[in-house]
């Protein structure tokens, strides 16, 4: 249940 | 040259078991400000951020940085042949190809020396500004993982929601539903058993059990988690070492 966010939609890639 | 000395190899040993079921590569960058470590695992939900300050050290010299790029089960095979008690001293040039780890039995007078070859790994750094969180709880990681552990076996998704006076993880699955509800109380006498919560809004998150799963192994370094939660931004669970801390940013599931 639930779509699973990943990091990449909150951080920066440096 | 890199020269950190711990005084209990159990500290590093624990620190390194915390999350090399997570993440596989990992370079540790040593300065003169102690030994730091970020890495994502593959699936890019969990971020793994490690400091490890030069006061958790009972000797610490690092000249220059240096990056020590490691395959965390290679690590973990060597540090598994010293003793917990053992000092645990990591030795390398300015640019390693490899570490030289030493274990000190200083009562038997016993030097056990490993070397372990280094890897060159290439990983984007994930940038961490100071995010806002609207919720914090801390609480005995011992209760956390406990509660992680019930509540995975009944879904995997486990809901965090915390108002003002009341912390409720719940589950739901095939199976049924659990839900355990905690309130803040404070134990004088030992205050890693309190319960602490501040809010400034309140929030309900679901988080994936498998991620929750990997965090609760960090329960060994920390009597107490402190989890920092935003509908916002990816959910922050910190355990704290001597000098220093293992972090954990796990990204939220949302519904459609």
């Amino acid at each position: 249940v639930g779509v699973q966010k990943r990091l990449d939609s909150f951080f920066k890639v440096q | 040259m890199l020269e950190a000395k711990f005084t209990e190899a159990g500290l590093f040993k624990r620190i390194i078991d915390s999350f090399r079921d997570c993440v596989q590569l990992i370079n540790f960058n040593c300065s003169e400000k102690g030994i730091a470590a970020q890495a994502v695992d593959d699936s890019r939900v969990l971020l793994v951020s490690l400091s490890i300050n030069v006061e958790a050290f009972e000797e610490f010299r690092a000249d220059r940085n240096i990056v020590l790029g490691c395959d965390l089960t290679n690590l973990s095979k060597i540090l598994r042949c010293g003793n917990n008690s053992d000092n645990l001293t990591l030795i390398a040039e300015d640019s390693p190809d490899s570490i030289l780890i030493l274990f000190e039995d200083t009562k038997r007078d016993r030097v056990s020396e490993y070397s372990l070859k280094l890897m060159e790994i290439e990983t984007d750094f994930l940038e961490i500004s100071d995010m806002k969180y609207e919720s914090y709880i801390t609480m005995p990681s011992a209760d956390f993982a406990k509660t992680v552990r019930d509540l995975s076996q009944l879904s995997d998704s486990i809901n965090i929601l915390v108002t003002k006076d009341t912390i409720k993880f719940a589950a739901e699955g095939d199976i049924g539903s659990g839900s355990i509800v905690v309130k803040p109380f404070t134990d004088l006498d030992h205050p890693e058993n309190s319960i602490k919560v501040t809010i400034e809004k309140p929030v309900d998150l679901r988080f994936g059990a498998k991620y929750l799963n990997d965090i609760i192994k960090g329960a060994s370094l920390s009597d107490t988690i402190t989890i920092k939660l935003s509908e916002e931004a990816p959910a922050l669970f910190q355990f704290d070492i001597s000098s220093g801390n293992l972090q954990f940013y796990l990204a939220p599931k949302f519904d459609e």
